[in-house]
């Protein structure tokens, strides 16, 4: 056996041109975080239980698109999703379309160990959230200035992809979509978006 | 998206990922993190969980096939992240995190950053972005 070990992430698909104070911030989150996992670890705590507590911090954290500071629908609202699963038998617990569960990870977990599913989503989940009595908040809890603007961008980044598609498809020409010229970002696109929309992520 | 690997001192391996999805989706969209062995995935070879593009990620069974490398074809942690990443994304922009029942940690994506951190039994701690 070589001993524990453990390993975090915050997103992919990271802006180039990401401010330096953006990823200090997330250096630090990363490394709180990583901090209170290995510390569980050393204690002797399952590595379910330290998975869970440590995306629970994540999900904490407005730095990241997950729990409070996750990224907005269409309507300017916010689903959320998680899941875990434990190696040990793979068992595994899922949830999705959630809007007011506080820490998704956790219902997730429940899902594992108190229902005989794998996998619950939207009012399902809501429902079972409810029953399991764990912490619920208003939506708004999750949503960050930041991610308001964003959404506005992406909306503005989402018509260019539709005009742009438009213009193949129709052959129209290209300066119907002259507003769009006011966001680029070198062409890295995820998603069929500019890159620089995700926030961080 | 957010995401955790962790092996404990008893070899036993856990993963999970939580996310608010993407920016501007549509009301129900689904993406990988809540689907078991597309985002998320744990058995008694490794632990992985990954991030990025959703909708490529879920074709691929990005999570599973890790573990499924190690399984059937024998590479060693870091191989079979390489590997799945490199051969089964196609055009796809993802990242992943993963750890072995033997305390190994292992990392990969095709985008130009992801965050990321790990640490280790033997005192080894890394953060990093790029």
């Amino acid at each position: 056996m070589g001993g524990w070990a453990i390993a975090v992430h915050g997103g992919a698909g990271v802006d180039p041109k990401l401010p330096e104070e953006r990823q200090e911030e997330a250096r630090r989150v990363l490394r709180r975080c990583l901090g209170v996992g290995a510390a569980g670890l050393r204690a002797g705590l399952s590595a379910v239980d330290v998975v869970e507590m440590v995306v629970r911090e994540l999900e904490t954290d407005p730095v990241f698109n997950s729990g409070r500071g996750s990224v907005l629908t269409q309507e300017g609202t916010v689903e959320m999703e998680a899941s875990i699963m434990d190696g040990r038998g793979r068992r595994c617990g899922a949830v999705s379309g959630l809007t007011t569960v506080k820490n998704p990870v956790s219902l997730a977990r429940l899902v594992m160990d108190r229902s005989p599913h794998s996998y619950l989503a939207f009012h399902g989940a809501e429902d079972f959230a409810r029953e399991q009595r764990v912490e619920v908040v208003d939506n708004s809890y999750f949503i960050t200035d930041e991610n308001v603007r964003m959404l506005k961008l992406a909306k503005e980044a989402n018509s260019i992809v539709v005009c742009e598609v438009d213009a193949i498809r129709l052959q129209s020409p290209a300066d119907t979509c002259s507003a769009s010229s006011t966001i680029t970002d070198g062409g890295l696109h995820m998603n069929g978006l500019p890159i620089s929309i995700y926030a961080p992520e | 998206t957010v995401g955790c690997v962790a092996v404990d001192n008893g070899g036993w391996c856990a993963a999970a990922t939580s996310t608010g999805g993407l920016m501007n989706k549509m009301s129900g969209r689904i993406g990988d993190s809540p689907l078991i062995g597309s985002g998320t995935y744990a058995c008694g070879a490794c632990a992985v969980s990954c991030t990025g593009e959703g909708e490529a990620i879920i074709r691929s069974t990005l999570a599973r096939d890790v573990a499924a490398l190690m399984e059937y074809k024998g590479l060693g942690l870091q191989e079979a992240v390489d590997y799945a990443l490199k051969e089964r994304l196609d055009e796809g922009k993802a990242g992943l995190i993963a750890v072995s029942r033997n305390g190994e940690v292992a990392y990969g994506f095709n985008t130009v950053g992801m965050f990321r951190g790990c640490a280790t039994e033997d005192g080894f701690m890394d953060v990093a972005i790029w």
